[in-house]
């Protein structure tokens, strides 16, 4: 079927006079002007404003959502590039839809992420000799790199530019970095000691062909992982904005030391010098601090994907050892017996918050209403989704001493809004429910024990047989398992195939990556775990989530995804395959399913992992007295007969 | 939640190792 785009009011349209514009759309032409104004000053015929932070986080703090006080346009991925005269925003298909209900006319949006098509439109439109702005804290050294290549004779130059001019132009209305306490996890929640993870990473440093003397650390996970300590600077992510520099001998850590209690300080060793006492510096003496070790009779190892050219720039290049991702990145992605424990134990506790929406499958559109508004507490009215922090109330209000609130936003959505990948309701814009539609709701917590990401989606009338993808998600779990010899050293972009095989055979495909790592109360996309071509070969010990989906733009869309563990397979001859392990335990909308696409194998899975769900989550319902979603459990994982 | 899919160039720079990796 063709999208039905005509005549849409929710979206901007520049081609008519007036151009339409709808409620959602930011104004921005005074925040180009202020902008512009400080490129003139700075000698800039375009600047460059990426999405991430100094630590090249994927979701970032409000200070420095810089690409959307710019644009208006707020999703987690997207670079904006302004010129004197132009602005656009480039990004991928989870987010076109999103920008267009967002941006002005000011800008244009380009449906494409390569930093060659950036680069492209760049050479288009500034004028030969024109100097193209940069913040080199805001560029990984991979990005840089791939920038510079791009420029080279292109009679343009690329200018690191240490003063964010964003910034600038944001001025007094810029929110202040969060300054509230950094916390070390109780000891039953953490894998390993830091001390242990010290002493893991100094080996591996000593047993580093290059051996390095030092090791910098920027990726935000990598600190808060190796010190199991935690805060909450930026929202759903529990990390506070620091650097480490581990050496053979001492260990810097780069952070506002005002935010430690005594007692973490002690934690730490903060009062000694040896080489397992941590030595506190302040977060913004980073850059001079590395210059100053670089000048030693020393070698740094860093991961490209995670620093950025700012710290790259100040460490003579004969002195550095690279590698795509930094060893602790490494350690983090393999999780160890206690910590896929943890990590398994806080995915038992998720049914109880997608139960809820499969009560209104059975009990019918008026119920539906009743139960939003008892449930989600503020519901006004029966409209989709956690606009006005529904969801995310319900989890904070768990009162399991480790829960710590949502993961990420929660993305839920009836009807064409969930042919938005990334689609969550606000005030001006939400959608009642309705039983002739399908809804989704992607939502997850943050436990002390794990991070959850769970996806399910239903109808509540009749769904067409179109609408019904049960095939594509048995085929990327149950029946894969794949060679995890190191001559082939399979990689989840080989695996990922499966995933897509059943939409791929008639022509469909999903706009967006197959999955993510996950941590422990950390990312809740781990990378570098996952499907795509960045990512590491999958290995024993690994969680992905798997996810593939399916959107009609401007009519519905389809996601299922569960978090899975890496572990060998049971095969024949063994030791040699690897499969997954779902970790994820909520049962998929029976009207959703048809039986008949399913083979006996796929159909013997699905029936093993309903077993698995009652196995592990129905003494949890029990122990919890949470007795109606223990019936409900019951109901929707009866085996499935051909 | 959905994760992004990587762009065409880094997909070229991993096809490139794989392939020298295997004929290596």
């Amino acid at each position: 079927p063709q999208p039905g785009y005509l005549g849409r009011e929710d979206v901007r349209n520049c081609s008519t006079n007036p151009p339409h514009l709808p409620v959602t759309a930011a104004n921005t032409t005074i925040q180009l002007a202020a902008l512009r104004q400080w490129m003139q000053a700075w000698n800039l015929t375009a600047y460059i404003v990426p999405d991430t932070d100094a630590h090249m986080s994927e979701y970032i703090g409000k200070h420095d959502e810089r690409r959307a006080w710019i644009s208006g346009f707020t999703g987690s991925a997207g670079t904006a590039v302004v010129t004197m005269g132009k602005a656009a925003v480039w990004t991928d298909s989870r987010y076109w839809t999103q920008a267009d209900r967002q941006m002005d006319c000011n800008w244009e949006l380009k449906k494409e992420v390569s930093i060659s098509s950036i680069v492209t439109w760049i050479l288009a439109e500034v004028p030969a000799g024109g100097h193209v702005g940069f913040d080199p804290f805001l560029l990984s050294v991979d990005s840089w790199e791939n920038y510079n290549l791009e420029f080279q004779d292109s009679n343009r130059r690329l200018v690191s530019v240490p003063t964010n001019l964003v910034d600038l132009a944001w001025g007094s209305d810029r929110p202040p970095m969060p300054s509230q306490p950094i916390y070390a996890l109780p000891k039953e929640f953490t894998g390993s000691t830091w001390q242990e993870k010290v002493s893991t990473v100094r080996s591996y440093m000593k047993n580093h062909a290059m051996a390095p003397t030092g090791l910098l650390l920027s990726a935000l996970d990598e600190t808060a992982w190796l010190f199991n300590l935690r805060s909450g600077d930026i929202p759903y992510n529990p990390f506070f904005y620091s650097y480490t520099l581990l050496t053979d001998s001492s260990i810097r850590l780069f952070v506002n030391k005002s935010r430690f209690s005594l007692e973490t300080l002690q934690y730490l060793n903060t009062s000694c010098s040896s080489p397992m006492c941590v030595q506190l510096e302040d977060y913004s003496q980073v850059r001079d601090s590395v210059k100053a070790y670089a000048s030693g009779n020393v070698t740094i190892l860093i991961g490209l994907s995670y620093t950025t050219y700012g710290l790259y720039e100040v460490i003579p290049k004969e002195k550095l050892v690279t590698q795509e991702y930094s060893p602790v990145m490494l350690m983090k992605a393999v999780k160890n017996s206690r910590e896929q424990a943890l990590l398994k134990a806080s995915h038992i506790r998720e049914l109880p918050f997608f139960s809820p929406t499969s009560k209104m499958e059975a009990e019918g559109q008026e119920l539906v209403t009743m139960i939003y508004s008892s449930l989600y507490l503020s519901a006004p009215s029966m409209v989709t989704g956690q606009s006005w922090g529904r969801w995310g109330l319900e989890r904070q209000m768990e009162n399991e001493s480790f829960s710590s609130g949502p993961s990420f936003e929660t993305i839920s959505a009836s009807g064409l809004n969930a042919a938005l990948a990334h689609y969550s309701p606000t005030k001006d814009l939400h959608r009642k429910l309705s039983s002739d539609e399908m809804y989704l709701v992607d939502s997850g917590g943050q436990y002390w024990d794990g991070t959850t990401d769970i996806t399910r989606t239903v109808h509540w009338g009749t769904p067409t047989a179109f609408q019904k993808v049960r095939k594509a998600k048995v085929d990327s779990l149950g029946s894969i398992q794949w060679s995890r010899s190191n001559l082939f050293s399979l990689s989840g972009r080989m695996v990922e195939a499966f995933a897509r095989r059943a939409l791929w055979e008639v022509g469909l495909n999903y706009g967006h990556g197959t999955g993510h790592g996950i941590g422990n109360f950390l990312c809740v996309h781990e990378w570098p775990v996952g499907f795509q071509s960045n990512n590491i070969a999958m290995a024993k010990g690994m969680f992905t989530s798997i996810e593939p989906g399916y959107y009609q733009d401007g009519e519905f869309g389809i996601r299922l995804e569960d978090v899975a563990l890496v572990v060998e397979a049971k095969t024949k001859h063994p030791g040699a395959y690897l499969t997954f392990e779902v970790v994820s335990f909520v049962p998929y909308d029976r009207n959703l399913i048809d039986v008949s696409l399913l083979s006996p194998e796929q159909l013997q899975y699905l029936n093993q992992y309903y077993q698995t769900i009652r196995e592990k989550v129905g003494p949890e319902l029990q122990r919890r007295q949470l007795l109606e979603e223990f019936a409900w459990l019951e109901q929707h994982t009866q085996p499935l007969s051909a | 939640m959905a994760p992004i899919t990587t762009s065409l160039t880094s997909m070229w720079v991993a096809f490139t190792l794989a392939i020298l990796s295997w004929s290596s």
